[in-house]
């Protein structure tokens, strides 16, 4: 039930008090909360190696924000970057800075209904690594902005 | 709204009033399961915002670490106890509902304790929980919604994404993925080149795997053209994943410090939903004859 590196000691503490659990309104013949459940992970079967199938459904009506934290190395961003490119959607401009609070945030490639962006310095969790960069960024896509 | 679920104050939240009206409970999916979910109406207009679903991946981790420690309105101190009002949250600008999904993850269960599921099933079971919120919360039924999620979500995501589009009572409008996993080939191939450009893995190992993964420009690594890429693999996989460097934040440290064998040993739970086979044989055969010795070590 552990993420390698990743400290989930404090939100496991705090879901696992009586208190917590009552205000959330958990049965008392629910398990201990984890961060992860080994069972889960160990049963389960994955159906789909790509996506491009379902992204190729879902692009012509609805639009899509992928983005990556580069400095993650599980997901890292080269892969989600070739996989966007590989959809040959129609590009809507050259790759780009963009900014929050007046520094490079990271770097963004806008094609038809699809956006790819980077953003700097951020691990794979990134509302936790950069969240005001984050929250522009989510802001921007549901308002469809650039 | 129902009102049961409503959650009416959190332990360790300093301000009685919470910044906004949350609820948490049950959604049922099919027979046994029930998902838990926590949702957040949005600080800002909760009538004209728009209405976010939220995954974290795993396969089986919790979307409740994605409220306590990435975009909900209050995040864990190191205390364990104790919340702090996030600024930068989510639900400043949206609806967002944190869905743990599936069964067996976090507070969700299965009446049957069957925990054993596929990409398909998990997308189904998603896809009746939310029809079964938009019941609970039938004022939300109509706004723009957008469906988003990390990590494995990449596949949550789509594939629940593709059931919702085919509901034209639902206004979705899009779909976000941060660090998905989009295309595990790919993962796997671009995790070297990546491993190469941020110093992890040095010149002579590089040089070797031009020699042996590699023709004509085009690298393998993923699926290794004969054994010598083969192992060359497996040392990039066991210093990538193996030694003690943070693969989710390469720049930042590892929480905890470097960690012994035995614990990276179970890290093949996850990782094997995330890289191509050919990429895990370090981990299930750590001291098998595959490893090349490593100068830059």
């Amino acid at each position: 039930n552990v993420i390698p590196c990743i400290d989930a000691g404090p939100q496991t503490q705090y879901l696992n008090t009586a208190e917590v659990r009552l205000a959330l309104h958990i049965p008392d013949n629910v398990s201990k909360w984890a961060i992860c459940s080994g069972v889960v992970g160990a049963n389960y079967k994955r159906q789909y190696q790509t996506m491009k199938d379902l992204f190729n459904m879902l692009l012509p009506k609805h639009r899509a924000l992928i983005y990556n934290g580069d400095a993650d190395m599980m997901c890292n961003f080269l892969g989600d970057q070739k996989f966007v490119a590989s959809l040959q959607q129609k590009e809507l401009g050259p790759r780009r800075p963009w900014i929050h609070a007046k520094q490079i945030a990271g770097f963004v490639h806008e094609y038809d209904q699809i956006t790819f962006m980077t953003v700097k310095n951020a691990g794979h969790m990134v509302p936790s690594f950069t969240p005001g960069a984050a929250l522009q960024m989510i802001t921007n896509f549901l308002n469809n902005k650039p | 709204q129902p009102a049961e679920d409503e959650v009416k104050s959190l332990p360790g939240v300093f301000n009685p009033q919470l910044s906004s009206r949350q609820y948490s409970g049950y959604l049922s999916a099919s027979n046994t399961i029930k998902l838990h979910y926590w949702f957040v109406e949005s600080e800002r207009d909760p009538v004209n915002d728009p209405l976010v679903l939220w995954m974290n991946g795993g396969p089986g981790c919790s979307s409740l670490d994605g409220y306590l420690s990435e975009l909900g309105p209050y995040l864990i101190n190191p205390d364990g106890t104790t919340l702090t009002p996030n600024p930068n949250s989510w639900s400043k600008v949206a609806n967002v509902i944190f869905l743990e999904a599936p069964a067996g993850v976090g507070f969700s269960y299965s009446d049957d304790q069957n925990y054993t599921t596929s990409d398909n099933e998990t997308a189904k079971n998603n896809y009746l929980a939310l029809l079964d919120f938009f019941a609970k919360f039938p004022n939300m039924a109509k706004k723009p919604f957008f469906i988003t999620g990390e990590s494995y979500g990449g596949v949550y995501v789509p594939t629940l994404s593709v059931k919702v589009m085919a509901n034209a009572s639902i206004n979705f409008q899009g779909f976000a993925i941060g660090n998905g996993l989009l295309d595990s080939v790919m993962n796997t191939n671009t995790a070297v080149y990546y491993a190469y450009y941020h110093a992890i893995i040095g010149e002579d190992v590089w040089a070797k795997l031009q020699q042996y993964c590699c023709k004509d420009g085009k690298c393998n690594f993923a699926a290794p053209p004969n054994q010598q890429c083969q192992d060359l693999v497996i040392t990039v996989q066991n210093t990538m994943m193996g030694i003690g460097i943070n693969p989710y934040d390469v720049t930042g440290d590892c929480a905890g410090g470097v960690p012994g064998h035995s614990s990276l040993q179970k890290q093949n739970t996850f990782l094997k939903h995330f890289f191509e086979p050919s990429f895990l044989k370090a981990l299930k055969n750590p001291k098998g004859n595959g490893s090349v010795s490593f100068d830059s070590n």
